[in-house]
């Protein structure tokens, strides 16, 4: 099954 | 200060429009090149990235940068006063904190005033890195709301499949499966129908539906999106306007 990322998992915060 | 005129508010009312369902409170950076929005919608699953350069004003001037911290949803509500052939003026003193707004219409007999109230928010910042996409779709932001939609009749989530066949939409739920695919084509009659494909290596993504069609509400500022994908990222959705633009950063669904 397939779960929802969100973008804190890609981006980093400034 | 600030203080940016735009020839008809319906430039300025149709992005907030497009906007407003995901985001809340956010703050409008101005500064002498434009104004620029960066918000996480209230689930971090879009990044709203929106530019308005300055050179799409009729007059602009911003000699200090200046923040307007205010929640979209009330811009969205005082932007309905306006008639979308108004002339529209957006003004701020440095450190003010009100956002003044004055709509006149052409014949200049009639203008009305409003004065939104400015908040201090303290908006968490993200770095968007530079990324290589491994494949770039230019197509009808129509085509591909529409092609969304139907998707959406079948399942909460869309696969996008990219490869040098073409562009393959998917979905499958309880109801069944379907799917849209599309070749790379040139259409010469009317450009914006053309089907675009640059691919470095194929890639498959998978998306919640609800997020994408609050994305292609965008659909309105411009005749084509532009879809940028890589393997394990998240995506960059791009609608371009006469001088900027709007971008979402979409996260995918992951195998978990």
């Amino acid at each position: 099954t397939t779960q929802q990322a969100t973008l804190m998992n890609f981006f980093s915060k400034k | 200060m600030l203080e940016a005129k735009l020839d008809a508010a319906s430039q300025l009312k149709k992005i907030v429009e497009a906007i407003r369902d995901m985001l809340g409170e956010c703050n409008i950076e101005c500064n002498e090149t434009g104004l620029a929005l960066q918000s996480l919608d209230k689930s971090h699953i879009v990044l709203v990235s929106l530019l308005l350069g300055s050179d799409g004003f009729s007059e602009y001037r911003c000699d200090r940068g200046v923040t307007l911290g205010l929640n979209i949803n009330s811009l969205a509500t005082v932007l309905r006063c306006a008639n979308n052939d108004d002339i529209l003026t957006l003004r701020s003193e440095d450190r003010a904190n009100e956002l003044i707004l004055t709509f006149e219409d052409s014949k200049a007999d009639r203008i009305s005033e409003f004065n939104l109230r400015l908040m201090d928010i303290d908006q968490e910042y993200l770095a968007i890195p530079e990324t290589e996409y491994a494949a770039t779709v230019v197509m009808s932001a129509a085509v591909l709301q529409r092609t969304l939609r139907d998707l959406s009749a079948l399942s909460e989530a869309v696969t996008i499949e990219i490869d040098k066949e073409g562009i393959r939409f998917s979905a499958e739920g309880d109801l069944g499966k379907g799917s849209t695919h599309f070749k790379p084509c040139v259409d010469m009659e009317n450009a914006e129908n053309s089907i675009n494909i640059t691919l470095s290596e194929p890639v498959s993504l998978s998306f919640n539906l609800q997020y994408f069609s609050n994305i292609t509400k965008a659909s309105s500022l411009s005749s084509t999106v532009t879809l940028q994908m890589t393997a394990g990222m998240p995506a960059q959705i791009e609608y371009k306007l006469p001088s900027g633009h709007v971008r979402y950063y979409f996260a995918p669904k992951i195998e978990d």
